[in-house]
């Protein structure tokens, strides 16, 4: 991405108005005001005030803004006088190493991921299967409709007894696919 | 598309745009 910024400083913040001015008039890209409490390593960090014109898109708005929020940080840690990477090393949480120790005293170590991506997984099988038969179900009932065949499957069954046994034989379906599918992932 | 214009900061410390321009310069 071509990025040919000129930044300009204003020293008063009587500049606000003359930058939304500016920007109304579509002279400027964006504007800023940094107020000296923002850069108070003693004071919480507040809102910085960002203006930008109607026509700019989020990714530039989203650009300009955290560049001015990286900016404005790292003024508040040069001035604390805390070294950068200490502060990232003294905020750093220690990672826990689990370890699952059974009744008989084994040690496992504990894979948070496979636990919940095992259940995912089949929880999707359960889906396709799901959604596979039904579309099975659907398009076979239009298909003997539309062919005559029901006409002489009601001769010899009831409308309830044909639906029972279709979505009977078309549940088997899914659990042989089913079985199948969730066998091979257990193997 | 590319980000062209110009950028106003108000800030009478003066500190803020050398920082701003190298983080947004930086890939």
């Amino acid at each position: 991405q071509v990025i040919s910024v000129e930044w300009r400083s204003e020293k008063s913040l009587d500049a606000v108005e003359s930058v939304k001015s500016e920007l109304a008039k579509g002279s400027i890209l964006a504007g800023a005001a940094i107020t000296g409490d923002m850069l108070d390593p003693a004071k919480d960090a507040t809102a910085l005030a960002l203006f930008i014109p109607s026509s700019l898109s989020p990714k530039h708005v989203r650009q300009v803004s955290r560049a001015l929020q990286q900016a404005v940080e790292d003024e508040r840690i040069a001035r604390s006088g805390i070294d950068r990477a200490m502060l990232t090393r003294l905020a750093d949480q220690p990672e826990p190493l689990t370890t699952r120790i059974s009744p008989a005293g084994s040690e496992a170590k504990e894979r948070t991921e496979l636990r919940l991506l095992v259940p995912g997984a089949f929880m999707f099988l359960l889906w396709i299967c799901v959604f596979t038969s039904a579309n099975y179900l659907l398009t076979t009932t239009i298909e003997e409709k539309s062919n005559k065949v029901m006409e002489v499957l009601l001769a010899a069954a009831s409308p309830m007894q044909l639906l029972a046994g279709k979505i009977l034989g078309y549940s088997m379906v899914s659990a042989v696919m089913l079985l199948m599918y969730g066998g091979l992932g257990i193997a | 598309p590319p980000l062209v214009g110009t950028i106003v900061v108000v800030d009478p410390s003066d500190t803020i745009v050398p920082r701003a321009k190298a983080i947004l310069e930086t890939p």
